[in-house]
């Protein structure tokens, strides 16, 4: 019954972690009992939140841990399952599999659907088995797309292989396409944003502008709710989370 | 003979291909004849060079292309071999080896060595069979790091993973850090660069600027020298340029 998101595109840089961590954030303070799951070797969502777990995500692919142990409450209705460099040992035990690697993710995280409103995944850089894992495991995909031409060359980049995932797996659709780093000062990104916004008018959601508290927040494990509240940065996140908790009405 | 420095980090975003065909390009532009290989999958380095080989580092890895059709000229002093999706397949044939899969890229780049003054390599974000390819192939290592807490949070990561080859592969040594994204304005990426310095002063490279300028050039498939040659972002990089070449010298 949860609402399962992937926040994904291969490109780096272009605010996947940000995204997930303040969306799945937001989520949680209006009131949805919220998971992210970290899926990338990174590691990054939990020194986001300012917790250190000892395991996560790895442990409970391989049943080292069962569900209840393999998850931490990071927030209010908020949870985590923390990913990390242990996760290159998953993406080996996935291609060793003669069938069914593709799955692997999901069957791990089936017994989450019905403890949540929603998981919100955040995916690595690149494109690789736990990729794809990501992709047959959550049923609606965010893109974050920064507003400069390298990203928006990597965005069709990522659309393309994605396609093909999506022409087999039927139970996943693009739902999101969310642009970030929108600076008003510069004229490239108001460019690319209605470049967008033509392309993708169903999908595109209010851009995230640069707010360089953003980029501070993680530094004191804070999401940005709790580290500048009236800042653009929350403004636009607390907008993230109202438009997607709508569309969870009207499904 | 080549000097061949691998531009490197897992972090997504933080210039790496800026600085691999800026790199490349200053050195070009002061007389050295220079060779970018792009290992990456996303095949940003041709995408930021205005050109579209047909072919590139897959084709020379599995044979189909021999070294001369392999690489393209895109400046005067400059060749580039590009990367592009194709190269997931490589990756499944480094993986699939039962012995010296990590030696794949070093053994078909071998020819070059001996036509170039400087090879520079474009990585992907992320660690994978390919990015252990290239730590055999390269003698060293330029990391940037953009001055963001999340960045340097990567840096830790990706030095603990890059230590473990360089334990056992003594044909590699990590020579540059290069501060990116420095932004004055702004007193966080400051106080970061403060902390490179004092952590790394012997491999900290004069920063390179925020300057929306090396993010518009690539759309136009020129580099920063050609797009803007009076910008900081021209100036940053004429400046990487003329350290890395005198320390050339000085070998
Ligand atoms: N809107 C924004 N304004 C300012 N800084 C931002 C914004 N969004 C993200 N950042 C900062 O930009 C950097 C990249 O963001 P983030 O790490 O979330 O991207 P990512 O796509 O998850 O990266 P990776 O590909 O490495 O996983 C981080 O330092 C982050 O704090
Ligand atoms: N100093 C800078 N000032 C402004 N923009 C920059 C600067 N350096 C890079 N950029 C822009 O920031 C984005 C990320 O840079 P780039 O693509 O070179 O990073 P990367 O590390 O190669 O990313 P990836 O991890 O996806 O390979 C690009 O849009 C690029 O044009
Ligand atoms: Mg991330
Ligand atoms: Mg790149």
């Amino acid at each position: 019954r949860a609402r399962k998101i992937g926040v994904m595109i291969s490109k780096g840089g272009v605010g996947k972690t940000t995204t997930a961590v303040n969306l799945a954030a937001g989520l949680a303070l209006t009131g949805h009992k919220t998971l992210i799951v970290d899926a990338d070797t990174q590691g990054q969502a939990a020194y986001a939140l300012g917790v250190a777990p000892k395991a996560g995500l790895t442990e409970l692919v391989t049943g080292e841990l069962g569900p209840e142990d393999a998850v931490i409450q990071a927030r209010e209705n908020l949870w985590l399952i923390a990913g990390g460099k242990s996760l290159a040992g998953i993406k080996r035990l996935i291609s060793r599999k003669d069938f069914g690697g593709e799955r692997t993710l999901a069957e791990a995280l089936a017994p989450f659907s019905s403890q949540y409103d929603y998981v919100v995944v955040d995916s690595a850089p690149g494109w690789d088995p736990l990729t794809v894992n990501v992709l047959f495991y959550v049923n609606e995909i965010l893109i974050p797309v920064a507003l400069e031409v390298m990203s928006l060359q990597g965005l069709g980049e990522f659309l393309r292989s994605y396609q093909l995932i999506a022409n087999y797996n039927k139970d996943i659709s693009l739902r999101y396409i969310l642009p970030t780093f929108l600076d008003r000062r510069v004229k490239q990104p108001q460019e690319l944003y209605d470049e967008l916004v033509k392309l993708y008018p169903d999908l595109i959601c209010q851009p995230v502008r640069y707010n360089v508290k953003l980029s501070e927040a993680p530094s004191y494990g804070m999401t940005i709710f709790e580290f500048a509240p009236n800042s653009p940065g929350a403004e636009d996140y607390r907008e993230l989370a109202r438009k997607v908790a709508a569309d969870g009405m009207t499904r």
